[in-house]
């Protein structure tokens, strides 16, 4: 407590709670997600997506349902 | 299709891991896939190493990153025999790729489909219960706040970014949704799960879908 670190922390966990309040406000619906405190409120958005979402994204081609002839549907 | 279906209630699923701070979630979705289909063939369920497809899949960059089909590729077509997580524990950091001797114990794959099921949630959800659980990639910028629930809104289906693993889907209630595993421990979310709407492609979640074949 008292060093940069702890100050840089707490004004990210300070914007994460205004990130939740926006989150949760926009979305009127029963049944929908709520979002708040978890174990990334004090990362902030970009280091949250450079140390987790990592994944490469890959084209592939369009699923397309096995053929089947009218013979066997018969 | 049924109205509910999960393959954790076949206790054929791992239980969530924690990928900490190595950006390698591409390996933990594949491997969690494995681990299901190889339980459905009659053997027991295993966890088996994520570290070994991190330090390994050559085309990938470890916990820099990586893609789930790309590493698909490398395991079938050089028939990597994955060895137990026991055996090659998980350390949140890309290593050097150890190789065990062929007669050593070992899950290799037989093929895997990688495919785009975008306006086809139906067509999927019949492939995750005929072929085991899909490998996917979603947005999952908002996830970072995610609580629980059934996520709808703000995420997008053309940034890709993490991939998770589907195990189930449940549509029993108003709103109809995936059940999908995420490597981020059992504290976040729903006991590491996260609910995501079906049928209008929510985070690009049908975007790329990966099934694997043992």
């Amino acid at each position: 407590q008292g060093s940069e670190e702890f100050h840089k922390r707490y004004k990210l966990f300070q914007e994460s709670l205004r990130r939740h309040h926006f989150l949760s406000s926009s979305s009127n619906a029963t049944n929908t997600a709520t979002y708040g405190i978890n174990q990334f409120s004090d990362l902030s958005s970009e280091e949250f997506r450079t140390i987790y979402l990592r994944a490469l994204p890959v084209h592939v081609p369009k699923y397309s349902k096995p053929y089947k002839s009218s013979r066997k549907r018969l | 299709l049924p109205a509910k279906f999960d393959w954790r209630d076949k206790k054929v699923v791992t239980p969530v891991r924690n990928q900490l701070s190595c950006g390698g979630c591409w390996a933990f979705s594949i491997v969690g896939g494995i681990e299901t289909v190889y339980a459905l063939k009659g053997h027991p369920l295993l966890e088996l190493s994520v570290q070994q497809v991190i330090d390994c899949s050559p085309r990938d960059y470890g916990c820099n990153g990586g893609s789930t089909v790309s590493a698909l590729s490398w395991l079938n077509e050089i028939k990597v025999k994955l060895v137990q997580d026991s055996e090659y524990p998980f350390k949140a950091e890309t290593g050097t790729c150890h190789h065990f001797p062929n007669s050593s114990f070992g899950v290799s794959i037989k093929g895997y489909e990688a495919h785009d099921f975008s306006a086809q949630e139906e067509e999927m959800a019949q492939k995750l219960m005929d072929s085991g659980p899909l490998a996917v990639i979603v947005d999952a910028v908002s996830w970072q706040d995610y609580q629980g629930g059934i996520i709808q809104h703000h995420c997008s289906s053309s940034e890709a970014n993490h991939a998770v693993l589907i195990t189930g889907f449940d549509r029993t209630g108003d709103v109809p949704y995936w059940i999908v595993k995420n490597s981020w421990g059992t504290t976040w979310g729903l006991d590491g799960y996260v609910h995501i709407k079906m049928g209008a492609n929510i985070c690009g979640i049908a975007d790329s879908v990966a099934a694997v074949f043992l």
